[in-house]
């Protein structure tokens, strides 16, 4: 089993490598990596150690090679069909967001309960009724679900999406659905919390 | 120094003893905690003791009083004047959140560089234009700024809110910003990498 916190630090030294891409620079070694990302050099050779990516000493690792080794690694080498349910404030915001878009990800539809937002468009994907999850969802062969609706409504549609064939949720809803669902992998996103540990790391800084 | 697992994991019990005092529920005990949350009774217990929080032998902890020490704890337990810089479409969703509110955080103003939207207004809040940042911000007097603006802008404006006083930056941009400044706090929120973390946890899943 790999370390999640190494896999979680492997989705940032991709984005990092994916910068270095596009300013045309070809090579580079743990030591620069770790002065724009702030882990140690030893942490950053580590991590990719874990996952049998070697630096050529001397040299340090070759910016393409690298990021197509950790995109296969992560399982992103492929495009992802994703549907969202709850076409709210954040949901709508995700929904435009291009950087899903580039980084492969595809919306294909959307839910809603709201009877005015059934039979338009977000982000070019239709909004069909909730009620229809079930009916639609194994025709769309959609394999991820972003859950944008209100917290009660979260862990009961997160049962009905383990039942449709969908693989993985990213829940926004303030509640823990990891233990509760057992049969489908769900990550869960806590904006509040966020705003929470910037607080804490705040006044610890104040405290010491 | 307090590991900022458990301090972040404090965040998450927090809210489950806030969902347990809407039910009108007055004890838990660390195995209660366990069921809703997923982590062991024995973690639960290790990190509230990290913070000097003890249950009672055969009682457990009284929510009230657990969920009072975590928020004085977190230091949460007093209102926090948050800033927004960048009023697009993750900004507004965010501005228009209730959770934050409800959770001690007033937006008093907003900034950007859109003309169309400086004069205007955001969940009763007032958009400026980020030209007057250094100008208006020490006398907002709020200590926190939510930065949700485009990824290039992102490090300049983070190097200009540490100017003003600002003690906080919860930042969306996919760009690491803790490295650079090193005299204001930043916590890194990346909405792509928690969906690249979901697509890793399905694909190891399918692979074991
Ligand atoms: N807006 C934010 O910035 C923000 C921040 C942190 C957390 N969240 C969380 O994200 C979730 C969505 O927040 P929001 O601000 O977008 O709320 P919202 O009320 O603006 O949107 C919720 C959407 O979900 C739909 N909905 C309700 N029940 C549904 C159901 N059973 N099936 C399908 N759709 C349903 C509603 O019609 C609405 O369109 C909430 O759980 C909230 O706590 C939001
Ligand atoms: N929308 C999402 O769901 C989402 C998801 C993940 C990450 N992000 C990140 O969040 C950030 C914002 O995304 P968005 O979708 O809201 O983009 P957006 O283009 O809709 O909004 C950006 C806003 O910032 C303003 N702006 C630009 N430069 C500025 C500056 N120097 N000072 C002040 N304001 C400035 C723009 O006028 C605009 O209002 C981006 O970095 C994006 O990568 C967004």
């Amino acid at each position: 089993m790999i370390p999640a916190a190494s896999a979680n630090r492997l989705g940032i030294y991709l984005r990092e490598l994916e910068r270095l891409e596009r300013t045309e620079i070809s090579t580079v070694n743990s030591r620069q990596l770790s002065e724009n990302l702030g882990w140690s050099d030893a942490q950053i050779r580590r991590d990719l150690a874990v996952f049998g990516l070697f630096g050529r000493r001397g040299v340090g690792y070759t910016v393409k090679e690298l990021a197509a080794s950790i995109r296969q690694i992560l399982g992103i080498n492929r495009n992802w069909d994703v549907i969202l349910i709850g076409v709210g404030n954040l949901g709508r915001a995700l929904a435009g967001y291009r950087g899903f878009a580039s980084n492969g990800y595809r919306l294909v539809a959307a839910f809603d309960n709201n009877p005015a937002l059934i039979g338009t468009k977000i982000a070019n994907a239709p909004i069909y009724s909730v009620e229809r999850l079930e009916e639609l969802v194994p025709t769309l062969q959609a394999q991820l679900a972003i859950l944008a609706v209100p917290v009660d409504h979260a862990p009961p549609l997160a049962q009905r999406l383990s039942q449709c064939g969908i693989q993985g949720i990213l829940n926004f809803a303030p509640v823990i659905l990891k233990p509760v669902q057992t049969d489908i992998t769900c990550v869960d996103v806590d904006l509040a919390l966020e705003l929470q540990r910037l607080v804490f790391a705040v006044v610890s800084r104040d405290r010491s």
